[in-house]
């Protein structure tokens, strides 16, 4: 499904340059449960940023579905975004303005065959909160919102980055469960960034990032 | 050091009332380390910001050196805050505009005895990152700034939410080596709030909360 070859990515700042990304060679398969483990700093998000087609990468390739995310324009990678992925931020950003409810409906709208907003907010225990704004809501609700409006589309790809870094393992549990059952019933090709060794146990592949290369991959033979 | 009796906080939606705390007792001691657990939603961030003079409780009383933070005006919190408090928020709370250095930098300006940002920041590993503004720091990394700047100005209470929740697990006890040497050396009252076990191991003292009261508290005899 992603065929990552040779990618970097260099930010410039001034007189420096930051290596974040070193040349990845990275494949992610059809209806696969990928996590991604790795030092702070070490890549991550930048990587999934790159997957998702919210970031561009410096050079190499990123074939997705026959094209090459890193030579697609602006009007391509917007339409793949929108139409195949389901991105979980390490920051949320959810829309301060909207509540809880209207933050996954925003996505669900324009999505092909969605949940409904409520329904994607009880899998992950917030049905009692749907009219929160995020001033309202607790760390851990906030990111969980998030997760909700990730897998309301029922997107091809869902990407997260840290979706239970906010949570107690309870909580966290429960999230996992409905990242798992999207991926198991869906056949969705999930990528999960995670400081969290439990979900290590649901991965059927896990990538080990380290400065900003592949150092180790490992593959479970779980199903 | 702090003496909480009968917290209360509620929130007012509309028609509708939130009990985020439902009447806390509590004791933190001079010079220990206390570990603040609990479910997502239960009231722990509520109740560090009451205790760091950031928020307001809605009943109750919260002494601290001879004052009663509830009743105290604003002038008096502002003072509290800049002079006894160290605070690391779960959402990190950078200047976006300043640089990671610069963001320490303003903090120790006006305290009294403080460290040199850089020495804060090298404490947890980013005297690498110096010059870089929060959009060029990972998740981690900034998590890790202000961290840096709540421990530079010496505060005599050091509350940290989630201090490791966006780390991998050697650059979080990297972090809490940080927290537990000030904690040590200085004999800064500390609480953390976290969900990360490890950190249960070097506590004095272990509050569990569940839907806003305090369900147990386990004292460890570790000193
Ligand atoms: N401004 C607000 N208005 C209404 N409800 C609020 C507000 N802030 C918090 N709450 C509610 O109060 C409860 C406690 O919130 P708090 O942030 O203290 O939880 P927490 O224990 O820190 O959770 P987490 O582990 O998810 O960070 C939550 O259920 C939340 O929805
Ligand atoms: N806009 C930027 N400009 C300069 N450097 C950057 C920028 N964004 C990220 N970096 C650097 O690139 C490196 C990789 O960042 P990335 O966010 O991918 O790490 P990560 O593995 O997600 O870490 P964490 O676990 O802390 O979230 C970091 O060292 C960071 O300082
Ligand atoms: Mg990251
Ligand atoms: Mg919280």
């Amino acid at each position: 499904v992603f065929h990552a070859e040779g990618v970097t990515k260099v930010y410039r700042m001034g007189e420096m340059e930051i290596h974040a990304l070193r040349g990845i060679d990275l494949e992610l398969y059809a209806g696969e449960l990928t996590v991604m483990l790795g030092a702070s700093g070490s890549g991550k998000s930048t990587l999934l940023n790159i997957l998702g087609g919210l970031d561009s990468a410096t050079g190499g390739s990123v074939r997705y579905g026959g094209q090459d995310l890193v030579r697609a324009d602006d009007q391509t990678l917007t339409a793949y975004r929108r139409d195949h992925v389901g991105f979980v931020f390490q920051f949320y950003n959810l829309i301060s303005s909207l509540t809880a409810r209207e933050n996954v409906a925003v996505v669900t709208e324009i999505a092909r065959d969605p949940m409904p907003p409520e329904e994607a907010l009880a899998l992950v225990g917030l049905e009692g909160r749907l009219d929160h704004f995020p001033s309202q809501l607790s760390g851990g609700e906030q990111q969980r919102v998030a997760i909700a409006r990730a897998i309301a589309k029922r997107p091809a790809v869902l990407l997260c980055d840290e979706p239970t870094g906010a949570l107690d393992s309870k909580t966290g549990v429960q999230v996992l469960a409905a990242i798992e059952r999207i991926n198991r019933e869906l056949g969705t090709t999930t990528a999960v960034i995670t400081h969290n060794a439990v979900i290590g146990g649901m991965a059927d592949r896990v990538i080990h990032l380290s400065d900003g290369r592949v150092a180790q991959v490992e593959v479970n033979q779980r199903r």
